[in-house]
């Protein structure tokens, strides 16, 4: 399981049995109290007096296998729905997908403005719009615009859930098959091996639950003691880097992206990788330009090799063309890793349509289809058998889904 | 070795990535949700903390993800982003 705290949102994906919506009233609280964002007394949150309003919010999964051995609202879409409906107003539900085979579930609220309005400009306008994307006219004598930021309009995520696994691949998902192979790399290191064992396994350190918590940049400083890493987290970065998954974002290009993986037993896998962006110069706001101004990066890989349940997830938002690997060159590496029976992909992208949707006419959405379609090719050795796009307020959706040829 | 400041940093939580075992594990599929607060880091709703969400300690996650039934195997740091990477 994985969690993405970014200043703004907040991502939770969780596996197995676990009860992920039974955390959202705290979530919400959190952000009231600890974060400060605007709440109101949620009606169906008794206990919890402060609950933050969310400017936007998506739940969505696969269908399970084992449906019947899940805990809490998660036992049925209908109890996640009603669960989620009892919280937020005006969420839509969706099923993407064959009812009688692989399909996906989506529920999401609309943007809210209420509570975090379009800033109306000020005498800084003239510089402020060079950078605007969508503006929106209204009533006369005021001008209401959302301003740019990269995240905003180019925001997109792409996950490919992927079963039954090729049974060789998924050996190297077993901390045994990982234990070997870190013995191999042990007896005969080579001079990349050295160097990967010095900066990826040796680096990283320290004591979470006692708050004594230092980092690679106090050890480098220090030059003495020792670090150490736990044997999961050790054999995480073995099995990342000899299956592949961390040259998704190689080094080469993504210079300051760092994987954190992490090897369970007796089998199972999980990373996380942070692509920091580029740093930019502090911007101006109503939050006195505090908040950092580049958007910031992230993949998670989640594996369950076992043959009766195997399963494999790659998430990303990581920008693809024209500034990284294209979308399809992403897809292929993954889908190589694991080689599944089947595989489904979301595609999820900002469209920029924003508040102007009613003025964009056919043609538009025609051609923002075929943009979308083809950032997915063929995959080579999968037949496509399925292939759907929704529209929603400002965000497209593509679904497909794929079998072993 | 002189790391660019930029590159996140690992913090790993031993007491709990030392033991664990995923024998009973079963059911591949995840649960995923995202809750935006705003639309962009950059345009936070007047009263937030300057940096939002990532001003909360991982303690106070920690009680949330109790109720999840996760427990935090390590944390990855960033600028921009924490990547909490979690047990189950």
């Amino acid at each position: 399981s994985s969690m993405f705290v970014f200043p703004h949102k907040i991502i939770l994906k969780t596996c197995g049995t676990t009860t992920l919506l039974l955390g959202l009233q705290r979530l919400l609280h959190i952000a009231a109290v600890d974060a400060g964002f605007p709440f109101h007394n949620a009606k169906s949150v008794t206990e919890i007096k402060a609950a933050a309003t969310p400017y936007r919010f998506f739940y969505s999964r696969k269908n399970f296998l084992f449906p019947d051995k899940q805990r809490g609202p998660h036992r049925s879409w209908k109890q996640e729905v009603k669960f989620l409906d009892d919280i937020f107003e005006g969420g839509s539900a969706y099923m993407v997908g064959k009812m009688n085979g692989d399909h996906w579930y989506l529920y999401l609220t609309a943007p809210s403005f209420a509570l975090t309005p379009p800033r109306t400009p000020d005498e800084e306008i003239p510089e402020v719009l060079t950078d605007v994307t969508r503006v929106t006219k209204i009533p006369a004598g005021t001008t209401t615009f959302v301003p740019s930021s990269s995240e905003d309009v180019n925001d997109e995520t792409l996950e490919i859930l992927m079963t039954d696994l090729d049974p060789e691949n998924a050996k190297q998902f077993y901390l045994s098959h990982a234990s070997a192979v870190a013995s191999e790399k042990d007896a005969a290191p080579s001079q990349n091996d050295a160097a990967t064992s010095d900066s990826d396994l040796g680096e990283t350190v320290d004591v979470f639950s006692n708050g004594c918590e230092s980092d690679l940049h106090d050890h480098a400083k220090a030059g003495s003691e020792a670090p150490t890493t736990t044997e999961g987290h050790a054999l995480g970065t073995v099995v990342s880097e000899n299956s592949g998954l961390s040259s998704i974002y190689p080094n080469s290009v993504y210079p300051d992206a760092r994987i954190d993986a992490y090897m369970f037993s007796p089998c199972g896998f999980s990373a996380n990788g942070v692509v920091p962006a580029p740093k930019r110069a502090k911007e101006g706001g109503e939050n006195n330009g505090a908040a950092t101004s580049s958007a910031a990066h992230y993949f998670t890989v989640h594996v369950t090799p076992e043959p009766n349940c195997s399963f494999a997830s790659f998430e990303t938002n990581v920008p693809g063309e024209p500034t990284g690997r294209s979308t399809s060159e992403i897809i292929e590496h993954v889908v190589n890793i694991f080689k599944p029976g089947r595989f489904s992909v979301t595609l999820f992208e900002g469209s920029g349509k924003g508040e102007n949707a009613l003025n964009h006419d056919e043609n538009w959405a025609s051609n923002r289809r075929k943009h979308l379609t083809r950032r997915i090719d063929p995959v080579r050795g999968y037949r496509r058998v399925e292939r759907i796009v929704h529209e929603f307020d400002d965000y497209d959706l593509v679904f497909r889904f794929y079998e072993r040829e | 070795f002189s790391p660019s400041q930029a590159t996140p940093h690992l913090t790993i939580n031993h007491d709990v990535a030392s033991d664990l075992d995923s024998t009973n594990a079963f059911e591949g599929p995840e649960k995923l949700l995202e809750v935006w607060f705003a639309p962009s880091p950059t345009s936070l709703p007047p009263g937030a903390r300057p940096s939002g969400l990532k001003v909360v300690p991982a303690d106070t996650w920690k009680g949330m993800l109790d109720l999840v039934n996760c427990e935090v195997l390590s944390v990855l740091e960033s600028d921009n982003v924490d990547a909490y990477l979690l047990s189950e």
